[in-house]
């Protein structure tokens, strides 16, 4: 790693972010939640603590912006350069720019939030079913007011379950009219637009007034980019337009001739020859939490590494489960030191610092476990601030999850308050930090807990284990158990990669006919699920912050985010 | 066997890539990333060779150091990256 020259950093700990204005590559809820994100991987290793601050002055300025965009650091259109960020100090130092000419996404393609509709505002399910076709973007078939829509699961036939998708015609954002969505037509500078417009601005933003007349009124937002649009070219924002004709030949799809640099474009009206319209056809795009994360270490003092495989190595490239490298962890702590308070992982046993009262105990009674009276709470432990568990499970009816060392439940009833954090080590002194999966039987009500190759099994506070999953009839090829859904007494189902297997629990053995896939007889739900749980009656399989909820008939009728539904944050 | 097309290359309007040759994109990318630059001192200037410069920017991505413009570090110039320097000014 490499700080920069004089070893620049903040004086402070508790530094601060303002995010100045948004892409319309995704919805500013998306933009948050990843910068967000982005701060975490640096809280989680230092002292130091991010608050985000609405007006003033931050330690941290965040905005995006295209080509020359206020500092003498131009950005170079699509690609190229992603964004820049200035070492720690006053004014324009510490602050991060983003080039809003790239399509910022999650890394993986179209990361479309939904609005209204019946979806709770789940993100896009593509590709998805609907009377037949398969749609891969939004669309407005089936509607007569030209709204974008989706289904969130994979079949809207079967589930019915859909939301709108981001349109001007629903809603802008930035500007001074509260989100309101575009008037088409509007009176700009005595001209009539039909559509958003750059016309009147030099930073190639789109933007409409939303009353019909903005001389007058001079109202105006910005507008949301549609999953369809093309990326910069000279028509940002409008869907490309197929076929269309090019040096007079027709094409049906996105293409690179007549480029060099190899990428993929169209014409956004029926003839680039005669209009010489276009734009960069949709990719997967940069993943903004990536990126950001990189920027906010030289936001607080950390040059480019030359370890490839380093968060802060100057090239972009995507990977799925993103963790800091121990270059990075090794910088950071450089400069500001380890993180202080506890440990998140602490895997020694509970030691009371008073004396435990004397009187009646249970504790000779091995199937009342007696650690919630003396495992207490830690409340600094803020489950709503954690992307992804461990693993999520029912135990004595409460929703439990589990994430380094620390689990927290919520009671059956669902509306209770999140307890928590508790140490795993205090309630199940033999278990490791890092639970993969767990469920209770719901004969003997025995815990089992699957860590790696090991399974433990508590009966009370009695243990059996660790013992290797072989021994359950599992192959020695599997790294993890990530899920386990009762089937009824007695049998439960263990889910590992894209294959599950079903486990006769008395006869501690997997049925033969096992393995089978996941999307086979689960369809709809991710095949790469790191958590699979019951709860009240329904399936619930997990990708990061995301589950897909699916009915005893195996119908996905919902999906959402673990944090606002099953978390309540 | 199909026969390879004759690919045309476009000016295309607003695009402000231009198309550069291979040593055009590499001094470029040398002078923005810091390991290219005419240092001047009391009236002394002086260029950092471009071989040297080149391997000093391979040793940064862990490329081979050879001080050529080869194949791969072409490639790593094209990249999507970070705009803040390599080497400090």
């Amino acid at each position: 790693y490499k700080t920069f020259d004089g070893d620049l950093k903040w004086d402070h700990n508790d530094v601060t972010y303002r995010i100045l204005n948004y892409s319309p590559d995704m919805d500013s809820a998306v933009i948050d939640d990843a910068f967000a994100r982005a701060f975490k991987v640096w809280s989680d290793v230092t002292p130091l603590t991010f608050t985000r601050l609405f007006d003033g002055t931050a330690d941290i300025m965040i905005s995006f912006g295209k080509r020359d965009h206020g500092d003498p650091y131009p950005f170079d259109g699509k690609d190229g350069l992603l964004a820049h960020a200035y070492p720690p100090g006053e004014g324009l130092q510490g602050d991060a720019h983003f080039d809003d000419d790239e399509y910022w996404t999650l890394g993986k393609g179209p990361a479309v939030k939904t609005r209204y509709g019946n979806a709770d505002g789940a993100m896009c399910h593509f590709p998805f079913t609907f009377e037949g076709k398969t749609y891969t973007t939004c669309t407005t078939d089936g509607r007569t007011d030209d709204l974008p829509w989706c289904a969130t699961t994979a079949d809207y036939s079967r589930d019915k379950k859909y939301g709108f998708c981001p349109s001007e015609l629903l809603y802008t954002f930035g500007g001074n009219a509260d989100g309101a969505k575009c008037v088409f037509p509007f009176v700009f500078l005595e001209e009539e637009y039909d559509s958003c417009t750059t016309e009147g601005r030099n930073d190639g933003y789109r933007w409409c007034a939303t009353t019909d007349n903005f001389d007058q009124d001079k109202k105006f937002g910005f507008c949301p980019s549609r999953d369809t649009a093309v990326i910069g070219g000279n028509s940002e924002g409008e869907p490309c337009h197929f076929p269309f004709v090019f040096l007079g030949k027709e094409y049906n799809s996105c293409t690179s001739e007549g480029r060099g640099d190899g990428k993929l474009w169209c014409s956004t009206t029926d003839n680039y020859d005669e209009d010489k319209k276009w734009g960069f056809c949709p990719d997967q795009g940069y993943s903004l939490f990536l990126v950001a994360a990189h920027e906010f270490g030289h936001a607080l003092g950390l040059d480019h590494s030359s370890i490839r495989d380093a968060l802060m190595y100057p090239m972009y490239s995507y990977v799925e489960d993103f963790s800091l490298h121990r270059d990075d962890i090794e910088g950071i702590q450089y400069l500001y030191g380890r993180r202080t308070g506890p440990d998140p992982t602490p895997p020694q046993p509970n030691t009371p610092t008073t004396a435990p009262n004397p009187g009646p105990t249970d504790s000779t009674d091995p199937t009342k476990p007696t650690t919630t009276t003396t495992a207490r709470p830690d409340p600094t432990n803020d489950a709503c601030k954690l992307d992804k568990f461990d693993t999520i499970t029912v135990i004595e009816g409460e929703l439990h999850f589990f994430k380094d060392g620390n689990y927290w439940k919520r009671s059956r009833e669902g509306d209770g308050e999140l307890q928590g954090s508790f140490s795993i080590s205090q309630r199940w002194p033999a278990l490791p930090a890092v639970i993969d999966s767990a469920f209770e039987d719901l004969l003997t009500k025995k815990l089992y807990f699957f860590s790696g190759t090991r399974f433990w099994v508590y009966t009370g506070q009695s243990l059996l284990g660790p013992r290797s999953i072989e021994k359950l009839g599992l192959p020695n090829t599997i790294q993890k158990v990530e899920g386990a859904l009762q089937r009824g007494k007695g049998k439960v189902l263990l889910f590992s990669g894209a294959s599950f297997w079903r486990l006769d629990v008395k006869a501690q053995k997997i049925d033969n006919g096992y393995p089978k896939y996941t999307d086979a007889i689960f369809g709809g739900v991710p095949s790469d699920a790191h958590d699979v749980f019951q709860y009240k009656g329904h399936m619930y399989f997990c990708r990061d912050q995301f589950y897909w909820r699916m009915n005893s008939r195996r119908q996905v009728d919902r999906v959402g985010y673990v944090k606002y539904d099953l978390l309540k944050c | 066997w199909s026969r390879p097309l004759k690919s045309i290359s476009v000016t295309f309007p607003g695009d402000i890539i231009k198309n550069m040759t291979d040593t055009e994109l590499a001094e470029t990318y040398l002078k923005r990333f810091g390991y290219l630059e005419t240092v001047q001192r009391s009236g002394f200037q002086s260029m950092v060779s471009t071989s040297k410069a080149l391997k000093e920017m391979q040793k940064q991505m862990g490329l081979e150091e050879t001080g050529q413009l080869d194949k791969s570090t072409l490639e790593a110039m094209k990249r999507p990256r970070c705009g803040v320097p390599d080497v400090a000014n």
